[in-house]
């Protein structure tokens, strides 16, 4: 049977959001050196099963989506980052050390339906 | 909702929030190795990071860390030619088990490269500590030196001086295998003689200097095969 097509506005599909973590709003920028902050991001959006194919989704999304439509109680497939990437820190630690440390998937550059 | 800062901490990979008393200068490589990343980052390229491809080492941790040590002023110094006697202490206690350590460098600062105060040929010894040095520390301090082990080194430093590196990975593994063994390291820099005989100087006034410009640390790589897969095999 047809499902029906929910109606959500461009603004509201998913995709990726800017978002600026400001160590200064931590109270962090007593200890890192360096970056002040950076440019995390984040995922938020619908995702309806009609576009489910052209949000960057998975398989697994278009699958679940299509079986959220047909059972209610299944959820509906979610938007989430599908590409992230590292930052690195230099920061000083208790002991005086200066260290510079890289960590994985801090940045989201893309956002899909998962 | 309330802000956990210790689990955002624990993730860093610290234990509470650093409140650092002394600001320690970062040095060149670190910084360069940091923008390098920063600019592979902002463009999208690929990086491995467990990789430095700056010192040619794998790891995904590097630190710096200060000297600890003072400097000896035995009333009997071991020549008449010896300028400075210091102890060198670096504390690993920071690197946690897990870690490999990879690459540890100690870096000896023996002020600016400059061709205009030239001075004195110097001769550089460095040994280990075997016991830990008693009889106080400082100007006035203790009349005996500290057991010697090991001489790591031993090379003469013609002016300009500069950066002086050591490697001391197998020194390192070994403390850091044992910290009970990691009692420091013995610096000794003597007056070898002027090459210009001609030049009057002073070694009271290189000495004078080195005091006071002199500055050790140890650059420390490591790597967390927790966040590090082990380097693929070569073909043969």
């Amino acid at each position: 049977s047809a499902i029906p097509v929910p109606k959500a506005s461009c603004k509201n599909l998913c995709h990726r959001h800017q978002l600026f973590i400001n160590f200064r709003d931590l109270g962090w920028h007593k200890w890192i050196i360096a970056p002040r902050g950076f440019m995390a991001n984040y995922c938020h959006g619908e995702c309806p099963f009609s576009l489910t194919t052209s949000l960057n989704s998975s398989n697994y999304a278009f699958m679940q989506a299509l079986m959220s439509a047909a059972h209610p109680d299944v959820p509906h497939a979610v938007c989430i980052p599908t590409r992230l990437s590292p930052i690195s820190m230099l920061y000083h630690d208790n002991d005086d050390n200066v260290i510079l440390r890289h960590y994985e998937d801090m940045v989201v550059d893309e956002c899909g339906c998962g | 909702f309330q802000f956990q800062e210790h689990v955002l901490l624990q993730f860093l990979g610290l234990d509470k929030a650093p409140s650092p008393l002394k600001f320690q200068s970062v040095p060149y490589i670190l910084r360069k190795i940091f923008q390098d990343q920063e600019a592979a980052a902002t463009t999208g390229v690929f990086q491995d990071l467990c990789y430095v491809k700056q010192l040619g080492v794998r790891g995904n941790v590097l630190r710096l860390l200060p000297d600890q040590g003072f400097f000896l002023y035995s009333k009997k110094l071991s020549q008449a030619s010896s300028c400075l006697q210091k102890q060198l202490y670096f504390n690993l206690s920071a690197i946690k088990e897990k870690e490999e350590l990879t690459m540890v460098q100690l870096g000896l600062d023996l002020g600016p490269n400059t061709y205009y105060n030239l001075g004195p040929e110097l001769e550089l010894a460095l040994s280990l500590l075997e016991e830990p040095h008693v009889g106080g520390e400082g100007e006035g301090g203790g009349s005996s030196l500290p057991k010697m082990g090991k001489m790591l080194a031993l090379q003469s430093v013609p002016w300009p001086q500069g950066v002086l590196y050591f490697n001391l990975l197998h020194v390192a593994k070994d403390w850091n295998n044992n910290s009970k063994k990691n009692l420091g390291l013995f610096l000794e820099i003597l007056v070898k003689g002027h090459r210009d005989t001609e030049v009057n100087f002073q070694p009271e006034d290189t000495c004078a200097r080195l005091r006071h410009l002199l500055h050790a640390s140890l650059l420390v790589v490591t790597l967390n095969p927790e966040q590090c897969h082990p380097s693929p095999r070569k073909r043969r």
